[in-house]
């Protein structure tokens, strides 16, 4: 799951 | 990184930058909505505060700041440098129809009930359902300039290969964002339609134009 805050997606 | 996330990095870039070079090379928007490029920018807005928070890499800071700016760029050519050649009358989708609601659900299914988390939610929602005014400019007026429909299938398969990277991900890595991924499978649906006249029509030589 992604950490909110911090995507390394675009 | 894996190829499909990068394939689809650059299929949105190259989404931007043919609609950027459409409109600079035929001084002209002609057939492109200003609504949805209005969307797509506050799209990127949005979502990319975290330019000024947290550092990921070189490779993505840059990709944002070009998003960023050649969405910027694109609404100002369309509303200011070549407006005289904005259709207007053709672009009619009420924006607040798809701002209002996707606010809303931002702020009821988030991952963090905080400030930047909220606001990164409201673009991927948005982001989902910020191509309808230009599809509904299409379907208004029954047709679409090539030039116009290879912007549209870049931008629909940028999304389309994000969903192979978060299949991929999840297998490799045990990663999944059901937000991210719920959103852009709808997203990807909403472009089906198109995708099917693009391959039966586009790519045998012919106009995209809608069955009567």
């Amino acid at each position: 799951r992604a950490k909110p805050g911090g995507k390394d997606e675009l | 990184m894996n190829i499909f996330r990068l394939l689809g990095d650059l299929s949105h870039l190259l989404a931007i930058i043919i609609l950027l070079l459409k409109i600079w090379r035929t001084r002209s928007c002609a057939g492109v909505s200003g609504k949805s490029q209005i969307l797509f920018a506050l799209v990127f807005t949005t979502r990319y505060l975290d330019l000024f928070t947290n550092f990921i890499s070189m490779y993505n800071s840059a990709m944002k700041l070009i998003y960023l700016v050649c969405s910027y760029a694109t609404v100002f050519l369309m509303y200011f440098k070549f407006k005289a050649t904005y259709d207007s009358n053709h672009d009619t989708f009420r924006m607040e129809f798809l701002v209002v609601p996707v606010g809303g659900l931002a702020f009821l299914v988030n991952h963090d009930f905080t400030p930047l988390e909220i606001l990164w939610t409201f673009s991927i929602y948005l982001e989902a359902v910020a191509i309808l005014p230009q599809l509904f400019m299409i379907s208004k007026t029954g047709e679409a300039e090539t030039i116009t429909s290879h912007y549209l299938f870049a931008l629909g398969s940028y999304r389309a290969l994000y969903i192979v990277n978060w299949v991929f991900r999840f297998y490799t890595e045990g990663f999944f964002d059901l937000i991210a991924i719920v959103a852009g499978c709808v997203q990807t649906i909403l472009y089906c339609d198109f995708f099917y006249l693009y391959i039966t029509k586009v790519l045998k030589g012919k106009q995209l134009t809608l069955p009567a």
